[in-house]
């Protein structure tokens, strides 16, 4: 695994052609709501449990 | 039926011309836990059709096609089959017919329930519909379906198997240590680092990096690889064979202004590498 193949999964589940330019992006990381870093939580231990079946 | 995309098509039953048969086959100790199944062959010895009934065929009936479909017996006792071979046979032919039951193997150890026995049901179908011969299909014979069965010609199943022990993958790497060429396939730690790369900085809000893993080292290839008539082209090889997604939280655009959102990124994760040929699935014991 590769950076630019992150970077394809990436854009690829968010319908994207390309990564944000710098001029796109905020000078400030946005704060992440509660219930955006729940949900990614969940997922991140859900990940854990669940695999699935490689090529 | 089971497809979103496509419309069900209903069909009227022309004529039902099958004559069926179960084969059971004990499979306790067959298959240790650890081995991998490379290909299992059903095979059935095709007894001689006598002249006379031959003789009274005409070219077009010379053939029956056979099929063999895996039966799955659910714990409410409900059924279903799943066919996995199926090919003609010549009425005009006798002796022992190979068919190619992997699959069924397969779905027997990750579907079926501890203790249960192998089901395989072979129909025999008529391969033209038409007024000539119409139980033609009937001629074909397979040994020990009747009395006449002798124990040398009995259906017999055929495994080739893997110990995993000497052919398959051997975990996790030594962490710190180099892999040496032509040491065994391993699971190697490798960190992907998203702070670093330009691309996914302010972009990327979770996580910094993450642990990939890859699968590194070599596999030992089985000996004499005309022994199995399988599909598999190329040596066995060190691959991911189970794999996990990866949770990130990504800053998007929306109206200007910037909104974090969780995304799942599938197959990021190496979980466990496993030795197989190129293109040939890899078995494992699904959950309940």
């Amino acid at each position: 695994l590769t950076g630019e193949q992150v970077l394809e999964s990436l854009l690829r589940q968010l319908g994207l052609s390309e990564a944000p330019g710098p001029a796109q992006r905020d000078a400030e990381e946005p704060a992440t709501p509660a219930h955006v870093r729940a949900q990614y939580v969940a997922l991140l231990r859900r990940s854990h449990g669940a695999r699935s079946r490689g090529k | 039926r089971f497809s979103q995309r496509v419309r069900e098509v209903a069909g009227r039953l022309l004529a039902s011309e099958a004559s069926t048969h179960v084969l059971v086959f004990s499979m306790e100790g067959r298959l240790p836990p650890d081995s991998e199944l490379v290909q299992a062959v059903l095979r059935l010895f095709q007894q001689p059709v006598p002249k006379a009934a031959l003789r009274r065929l005409s070219p077009h009936s010379a053939q029956a096609r056979v099929t063999i479909q895996w039966l799955r017996i659910r714990e409410d006792s409900s059924n279903s089959t799943y066919l996995v071979d199926s090919r003609l046979v010549s009425l005009h032919e006798s002796g022992w017919k190979a068919f190619d039951v992997t699959e069924a193997v397969n779905f027997w150890r990750q579907l079926s329930r501890p203790g249960q026995p192998l089901l395989l049901q072979v129909s025999v179908q008529r391969e033209h519909l038409g007024p000539r011969a119409p139980g033609a299909h009937k001629l074909v014979r397979f040994a020990s379906q009747g009395r006449e069965g002798t124990g040398q010609a009995e259906p017999q199943l055929e495994l080739h198997s893997l110990d995993l022990g000497a052919y398959g993958a051997r975990g996790d790497c030594d962490p710190g240590a180099p892999v040496a060429e032509g040491a065994r396939c391993c699971r190697q730690e490798m960190y992907i680092d998203l702070r670093g790369m330009t691309w996914a900085q302010h972009w990327v809000l979770e996580p910094p990096g993450f642990l990939a893993y890859e699968c590194v080292g070599a596999c030992r290839q089985p000996p004499g690889p005309s022994t199995f008539t399988g599909p598999f082209l190329g040596p066995r090889r060190c691959i991911a064979s189970e794999t996990t997604s990866l949770p990130v939280i990504v800053s998007v655009q929306e109206g200007g202004r910037s909104r974090p959102q969780v995304v799942s990124l599938p197959n990021m994760r190496v979980e466990k590498c496993a030795c197989s040929w190129d293109g040939a699935p890899v078995p494992r014991k699904l959950g309940p």
